[in-house]
């Protein structure tokens, strides 16, 4: 990407971060279960790689437009594909003329994600001339090992959908395990309702691979802004939200007035010079959305702009078909532009950039009325723009899945945002919207390779770390604030303040991951109380852990579980919450507790100051909570900090009180 | 055949290091089942013996039913589809 890496602190030119520090994640094996690899992609070029890391035991495999003597390399180490649970559980023959029947990715996602993730330096890139730098990886020394899952098939009635089998994908994980990744990165999700850990592929596989110390990085899912859509929630993967970052494509709109307002568009054609710009009254002014109702007469249209609002809200889907039928209709009537009022808190939904459709809110749209209104002939001027910088606000995107965790509202839920919007990376040269081999994209589909880049650099730094560790490295060191300093808001209806439902512990700050001071880390013994609380039977968590087990016979809780953050979603009595902290930092350190108390709450830590020296590494403590008002509420946020004057080691509390047994959501 | 679907057979983990003995192991339960051996490596579409182990195999419901009721099984889930993000 060309400015996700600055916007989270990890500039290349500087000779001090932990890009350096760290090899550029070189020797450490990114596995993406994803569409696939184009192998010839620049972004994939292994100059300046030394050999294959010495724990690699994979393969590559050559298939169709893919050989493996040719198209793997010192960056590409591995290739392999698996569609057998695809095509047995099809019955008929899969439809696969839109794919190669190899690991060559004919989509575009997974190439887009494995050079986000991993890619190396490529100078001069841009798509149609936006986002223009070099493009590079999160680990652009990171080596690659790819495993395709995801088909293009085409169905009955030409429909192209892209199928990811759970058999597949399980299997993919068991031959990444035995191939030595160190990292797994999915942009894969399911949808609501999800399963147990133990009815979930992705839970299932990742768990093996925690327990062979490989940190799993998955996407949280682009069902936002809704609560509880959040998925791949097992509490041994890292679950990314996505965020926007300090970089935005706007399109100024210069009224002849020469009132200018800036709308959302991903416009890259020529600045469109002042220009008529009309407002149709609709057919029927009634209709909803307004958009589907356009009747346009040619004569009327021809060369100029359109004014429209549309009153279709809420879903991205239906916004979405609203104002593509409004642009058909303005392109058809000789249109030169569109302009589109739109609820504010929607998405703003991406079009054809060779035109210009550009978004605004009603607010914006109105004073674009009223300005239509004012004059006998009303003028507007479009240009694209592309902002970069502290002025831009950073949020968390529309589309992100929220929390709570709807599986276990006690486990925290998405545990950590990273960029995800417009982001530029390398596609397969058969996507139809690639650009000299590159593209925009948004989702948390982006956001985790983001994760899994930044993962493989603390890995080159940290080898001995645990899977936990990480990941409570880079809850506790995460940004609530954006570069401005000011508070992170949240995309949706309406807009507001992020919280831990939106982001988890914040936005990844890869730099301060690094050194995070302390870390709550959990092994195998973590899980077993975890799969215990969770009511597993003996025999499945002998079978799963391969250790016998047998669960105390007082049920564990899953609060006393050691994450990153405390989630309590039903606080009714006190209680008393446990927890243990290992410092990686200067052995002698001394660290006292802050607390951001969430509202209506009493929260207190004992011991309130923990003394660390060469031989006390780990130190326990507990944590108080008890509710003020005696009603039910919705979540209340704050945190706790431990702070040695060095570190500020923060982790999330998200506290519901609950009185009554009703549904307060 | 009509009415069979491919389900994962998640056994846990792995219960010796030799891939190819627990292979033969998952065919061996497959078999239990299905009647013969034959049909088993005819019916199994992966075996998982790496970093877990189970299988996945094409199984009407009621042959999904029995394998999860034998002790060795963690859980029988019915295939599904994901999608990217």
């Amino acid at each position: 990407t060309t400015r996700s890496w600055d916007f989270l602190g990890l500039p290349s030119q500087s000779p001090s971060n932990i890009l350096h520090k760290s090899s550029m994640g070189d020797g450490v094996i990114i596995g993406v279960i994803d569409s696939g690899i184009w192998p010839e992609s620049k972004s994939f070029n292994h100059n300046g790689l030394g050999p294959v890391p010495s724990h690699w035991k994979g393969i590559c495999e050559s298939g169709d437009r893919s050989n493996a003597t040719i198209h793997c390399n010192r960056k590409i180490i591995g290739a392999r594909r698996f569609i057998d649970g695809l095509r047995k559980e099809h019955g008929k023959p899969l439809n696969l003329s839109a794919e190669f029947l190899s690991s060559r990715d004919a989509h575009g996602h997974g190439t887009h994600t494995a050079s986000t993730a991993a890619g190396s330096f490529v100078t001069n890139v841009s798509y149609k001339g936006l986002g223009h730098g070099t493009i590079k990886g999160g680990a652009p020394n990171a080596r690659l090992a790819i495993y395709k899952v995801c088909w293009n098939v085409l169905e009955d009635g030409n429909a192209l959908v892209l199928r990811c089998s759970s058999a597949d994908v399980l299997k993919a994980f068991d031959e990444a395990l035995h191939d030595g990744v160190d990292v797994l990165s999915l942009s894969i999700g399911s949808s609501i309702p999800l399963e147990q850990e133990v009815h979930d592929d992705i839970a299932i596989g990742s768990f093996h691979a925690v327990a062979r110390g490989i940190t799993v990085v998955c996407a949280a899912g682009n069902h936002g802004p809704l609560a509880e859509t959040v998925s791949n929630t097992a509490p041994w993967i890292i679950t990314v939200a996505a965020s926007t970052m300090d970089r935005s494509f706007p399109t100024s709109i210069t009224l002849g007035n020469n009132k200018t307002f800036l709308g959302q568009a991903m416009f890259t054609g020529p600045e469109i010079g002042f220009a008529s710009l009309i407002y149709p009254e609709l057919d029927d002014p009634t209709a909803d959305g307004g958009c589907q109702s356009l009747s346009l007469d040619k004569t009327m249209v021809a060369g100029k702009v359109v004014l429209y609002f549309t009153r279709v809200s809420g879903s991205t889907a239906a916004i979405g078909t609203a104002i593509t039928n409004a642009l058909a209709a303005v392109i058809e009537a000789g249109g030169v532009g569109l302009i589109v009022a739109k609820n504010p808190s929607d998405f703003s939904v991406p079009f054809n950039e060779d035109f210009p459709c550009i978004q605004v809110d009603y607010e914006i749209g109105t004073q674009i009325l009223f300005y239509i209104r004012s004059t006998r002939f009303p003028l507007v001027k479009l240009r694209p723009k592309t902002f970069i910088g502290k002025p831009l606000s950073v949020k968390v995107a529309y589309f992100s899945s929220r929390g709570p965790n709807s599986i276990t509202p006690a486990i925290l839920k998405p545990d950590i945002a990273a960029p995800g919007v417009n982001i530029l990376a390398a596609t397969s040269l058969r996507d139809p919207l690639w650009e000299g081999g590159y593209r925009m994209e948004s989702g948390t589909s982006m956001s985790t390779p983001h994760v899994a880049g930044i993962v493989a650099l603390l890995k080159a730094m940290h080898p001995n770390w645990s899977p936990a560790a990480i990941k409570s490295a880079l809850v506790t060191t995460a940004w609530r604030n954006g570069p401005s300093g000011l508070p992170i808001f949240a995309e949706g209806s309406s807009q507001k303040l992020a919280n831990p439902f939106d982001f988890g512990g914040g936005i990844v700050n890869p730099s301060e991951a690094a050194d995070p001071g302390l870390v709550y880390d959990v092994g195998k013994a973590g899980y077993i109380q975890y799969l215990c609380a969770m009511d597993y039977n003996n025999s499945d968590i002998t079978r799963v852990v391969k250790q016998n087990t047998t669960c105390p016979i007082k049920k564990p809780s899953i609060l006393d579980m050691n994450l990153p953050s405390i989630t309590i979603p039903n606080l009714n009595n006190p209680i008393t919450i446990e927890r243990s902290v290992t410092n990686v930092g200067a052995p002698e350190s001394i660290y006292r507790a802050t607390i951001e108390t969430p509202f209506g709450t009493i929260v207190s830590v004992n011991p309130s100051a923990l003394v660390f020296n060469s031989t006390v590494r780990k130190l326990d403590f507990t944590i108080t909570i008890s509710a003020i008002h005696r009603m039910n509420t919705g979540y209340y946020f704050g945190s706790l900090c431990w702070a040695d004057g060095v570190h500020l080691v923060r982790i999330p509390l998200s506290v519901r009180t609950v009185f009554a047994p009703y549904d307060e959501n | 055949a009509a009415n069979s679907r491919v389900h994962i057979v998640y056994l846990g983990e792995r219960q010796h290091d030799n891939p190819k003995l627990l292979t033969d192991s998952h065919h061996d339960l497959l078999a239990t089942i299905v009647g013969s051996k034959e049909l088993a490596s005819e019916l199994m579409v992966y075996s998982y013996r790496h970093g877990f182990s189970g299988f996945a195999a094409k199984l009407t419901e009621s042959q999904a039913q029995k394998l999860s009721e034998l002790p060795s099984v963690v859980r029988v889930i019915p295939n599904s589809l994901h999608k990217l993000q």
